[in-house]
């Protein structure tokens, strides 16, 4: 259980960089 | 298709894997690129987090019995550790050339791994609980060969009370399996083993009892015949138990089954 909770924190940041990565280029497409 | 083996790992990793694509796209779209922002917060996030799920993840695998998870976790860590620290220094050189296309591959580089170690993690785990199944299985398998030194009814009584147990418990946790898995063709043969199995169980009983019964008659006749038929509702039941074992340890998909 601890380890899934893990794993989500890690995806729910990792997407949260993803998605400011592709901000900026997003406005550039 | 599905990528992701079970429904919980599907839930926890696809959205990111998805974003992880678009990126790629958008990323080999803008060809030069526009400048990237300051990205040291949300990788100062993923670093901590990666840095509890280490934690965690060596606690559980110091604690486990299960000495196949106990090599896989630690490698699966340190994966998601060397992603992490790309990312850092992804970070650290998009801050000072935010235009930088080798920091940017980085950044991309490490989300994978990230994803990548993540998923090898969560698939190790999964692979233990599969393991546990598979003992539950085998422990029936042994149980079922017992069959052949049934030859009272009271030995017969004994014999379905020792039985009952594991075999509602490798129904319930192969129909629990197959819920969770995002592979409808496994998912199906699955279902179908658990149900010949459960269907098998009543002519099991009978073959013991007409066994127990011509063995009791005074002249035993037709005892081999009753004696190969409960072999053969034996061996079927192995059979598909042994089918359970294979098609639970099959973790990726097979293109003929889908087409």
């Amino acid at each position: 259980e601890q380890i899934l909770e893990a794993a989500k924190c890690i995806a729910n940041a990792t997407s949260a960089l993803v998605k400011a990565a592709s901000a900026a280029q997003k406005e550039l497409v | 298709m599905p990528v992701f083996h079970t429904k919980l790992i599907e839930s926890i990793l696809d959205p990111v894997a998805q974003q992880i694509s678009q990126l790629v796209i958008l990323h080999e779209q803008a060809e030069d690129g526009a400048a990237m922002p300051d990205l040291t917060q949300p990788v100062s996030a993923v670093a901590k987090a990666v840095g509890n799920l280490v934690q965690v993840g060596r606690q559980t695998s110091a604690t486990s019995t299960d000495k196949v998870l106990q090599e896989e976790m630690p490698v699966a860590l340190d994966r998601v550790e060397n992603a992490s620290i790309s990312l850092i220094q992804a970070a650290k050189t998009l801050r000072q050339e935010p235009l930088s296309r080798s920091a940017r591959d980085i950044l991309i580089n490490g989300a994978r791994g990230i994803l990548g170690g993540t998923s090898a993690l969560l698939l190790s785990l999964d692979q233990a609980e599969v393991r546990k199944i598979i003992r539950i299985c085998k422990g029936v398998q042994e149980y079922l060969a017992v069959a052949e030194v049934v030859e009272g009814m009271e030995d017969l009584i004994v014999y379905v009370k020792n039985l009952t147990p594991g075999m509602t418990q490798m129904v319930k946790m192969v129909d629990g399996r197959q819920a969770e898995l995002t592979h409808q063709v496994h998912r199906n043969m699955l279902i179908a083993s658990k149900d010949k199995i459960k269907n098998l169980l009543p002519v099991l009983i009978s073959s013991i009892k007409i066994f127990v019964t011509t063995i009791q008659s005074p002249g035993k006749r037709g005892l081999d015949e009753a004696a190969s038929n409960r072999l053969y509702v034996v061996s079927q039941m192995y059979l598909e138990i042994e089918e359970i074992i294979r098609v639970l340890q099959l973790t990726t998909y097979d293109e003929d089954d889908w087409n």
